[in-house]
């Protein structure tokens, strides 16, 4: 199977969901061998991430990297994360 | 909102701008102005207060810093992440980070997208340090991307509710200056009262609570007042003489310096000379007796004594015209063999009502003086009172006095207008004749009406009972039919009162702690056990 690519705008994306508590930070030295055979999951959980942004920052929720998106990832903001480390322990986990 | 779960153990915190980390571009004292703002919109919604001190150590440190700083939190230059803060906690909890690469403003401007509003990002990151997370409600304070600030900001109450529910609000300080026991402004003179005629020439003062009425300033308020005659003169100084024998009281200890009643070197408290003694005294019966004449020496007149037209005179007590005569009060009750006819909380005191006396029991217990007449303490009330029915004190903090088919109602001494109104007024029934009692039962913060083998809850709101009421006076199980005084105590206690003993309530289990009574006289009189009654207590 090949590897998917991901576009620039998909990799500052994580990296955006990841420092502000969307997506669980990976592990760089292995994140590519936990793509395999872990894909579906990991377009899921990207998804869900922003979908999540996207609700937190009441745009229109759509799952894409859409222009709203785009905006709002670049708009000035705190540095701190908007969900904190623990928070999706005491969430159910949705199916 | 979102509490992030750490929170200050204390309210009064301290902040201080950082001394080696401060804005490059910023005046230090225009800055650290806007941030004492910033921390402001937090402590006026809270009960939080913020002091600035000159020193790392504070609670919350504000520093500015570029790219990284010591954190795992590297800043990014001008745009994107402007700040950052930590949560409450030692070290560099409570610490706010600034982007010293942000074109910080410190007045707002319309015309100036690039700039940064620092009171905006200041108050969201205190926000942080006081332990709020980030809300998702847009317009809030803590939401996560940068929104300005409008002119005249008030806090949003998506952030107002969240520090509150971490600190707790601001304390009202409404009743902060209302000074005990004073009511606002006493009611116009159209409140009816009885008038009679009195059969002596000297008028009866009432006693007040908590109100001067005999200074100078009382009673001449438009005169200038000065504390004692600055005028000089040639003349001694008058003082006056206590008169030289008390009146015999087996309340007050009594105490002889005349030769005809020496000191003696055993003072019992109801100690009586008899002429059996060996001491020369003379027997004083109990009743009657005599005031003395105040004081025992006139003033003397000083021709030309420039102090003569502004004497500062002392001031007696008046006695009232039952106390000048000779007759023994008839109807006086013995505090220490009776029952009560009502008994409340008022003020903090407890007073204890019978026939047309009361007795007043305070922080340092009986006052002196007492029985008086109820009349006394309030005029108001009818001049041939025999006995009141049921007293409690309102929440509102009026005194609810029920006499009959009717309730007075006092804002202190002073009858509110409109009073007294009939019983049937608050939804008891036309045909019910007496209250036996009244209070609020601290139990529930509700207040409670009993008569006979009823009681009704009122609602003090709504001004009238609650509609499934009268229910059976036997919930309250243990205290019977046909109470006399029930009320709560400074324990939280609830307190029946029927005959000459009372019952202790456990509002838990709706009974009373003990079938049998304790006497009333020996709990709340100070009376000596053999004196209480051998007569065996309700059961």
């Amino acid at each position: 199977r090949s590897r998917p690519t991901r576009s620039a705008h998909e990799k500052s994306a994580r990296s955006y969901l990841e420092t502000f508590g969307y997506l669980k930070k990976g592990r760089p030295e292995v994140g590519n061998l936990q793509l395999m055979g872990n894909e579906q999951e990991y377009e899921d959980d990207f998804r869900i991430a922003i979908k999540t942004l996207q609700e937190f920052g009441g745009i229109p929720v759509t799952g894409e990297i859409d222009t709203a998106t785009k905006n709002l990832m670049k708009q000035k903001r705190c540095g701190r994360p908007d969900r904190e480390d623990g928070e999706d322990e005491h969430r159910r986990k949705k199916r | 909102f979102a509490v992030q779960g750490e929170k200050w153990k204390y309210t009064n915190l301290t902040w201080s701008l950082s001394s080696t980390r401060r804005p490059s571009q910023l005046d230090p004292y225009g800055t650290r102005s806007v941030l004492a703002r910033a921390l402001d919109v937090w402590a006026q919604a809270s009960r939080l207060t913020f002091t600035e001190v000159n020193s790392d150590e504070a609670d919350i440190v504000v520093s500015f810093a570029k790219r990284y700083h010591d954190d795992a939190y590297p800043f990014d230059g001008r745009g994107a992440i402007l700040a950052h803060a930590f949560f409450p906690g030692t070290g560099r909890g409570g610490d706010a980070h600034f982007d010293d690469d942000e074109l910080w403003l410190l007045q707002p401007r319309d015309d100036d997208e690039e700039g940064t509003s620092l009171f905006a990002v200041a108050a969201h990151e205190f926000g942080h340090s006081l332990g709020l997370s980030h809300s998702s409600v847009k317009g809030a304070l803590m939401f996560p991307w940068y929104q300005g600030i409008q002119p005249n900001f008030v806090l949003p109450e998506d952030d107002r509710n969240g520090i509150q529910q971490m600190y707790g609000p601001k304390k009202s300080t409404k009743w902060a200056k209302i000074p005990y026991y004073r009511p606002a402004e006493p009611p116009p003179t159209t409140t009816t009262t009885t008038t009679t005629t009195t059969t002596t020439t000297t008028t009866t003062r009432r006693p007040y609570i908590n109100q001067h009425h005999n200074r100078h300033q009382d009673r001449y308020p438009n005169r200038p007042y000065t504390p004692y005659p600055r005028i000089p003169s040639k003349y001694p100084a008058y003082y006056p003489e206590k008169p030289n024998h008390y009146p015999y009281h087996p309340d007050r200890r009594h105490y002889n310096s005349s030769e005809e009643h020496p000191r003696r070197t055993n003072h019992h408290h109801n100690f009586r000379p008899t002429e059996t003694t060996s001491h020369p005294t003379t027997y004083r019966p109990r009743y009657p007796y005599v005031q003395p004449e105040y004081p025992s020496n006139p003033r003397p007149n000083y021709p030309n004594d420039p102090r003569q037209d502004n004497p500062r005179k002392p001031y007696y007590p008046e006695k009232t015209t039952q106390r000048t005569t000779t007759t023994t009060p008839s109807d006086k009750p013995d505090k220490c063999d009776t029952s009560y006819d009502a008994v409340a909380l008022i003020r903090g005191e407890l007073f204890i009502f019978k026939n047309r006396y009361h007795w007043r029991i305070g922080a340092n217990g009986h006052y002196p003086g007492y029985p008086m007449e109820t009349t006394r303490m309030w005029p108001s009330l009818p001049r041939d009172l025999t006995h009141v029915d049921a007293v409690y004190e309102r929440p509102d903090r009026k005194i609810a006095i029920f006499i009959g088919k009717e309730l007075y109602l006092f804002n202190s001494q002073y009858l509110v207008p409109g009073y007294p109104k009939p019983l049937s007024t608050f939804g008891l029934p036309e045909s019910l004749d007496k209250l036996d009692a009244a209070m609020v039962w601290g139990h529930n913060g509700n207040t409670y009406f009993y008569s006979g083998t009823m009681y009704w809850k009122y609602d003090e709101e709504k001004g009238r009972v609650d509609y499934d009421y009268p229910r059976n006076m036997a919930m309250w199980k243990g205290v019977g039919y046909n109470i006399d005084s029930v009320f709560q105590w400074k324990d939280g206690k609830t307190y029946f009162f029927k005959g000459k003993g009372f019952w202790k309530f456990n509002d838990l289990q709706m009974r009373v702690e003990n079938e049998r009574q304790y006497p009333s006289s020996t709990f709340w009189m100070g009376c000596p056990t053999e004196r209480a009654g051998r007569r065996a207590g309700y059961k």
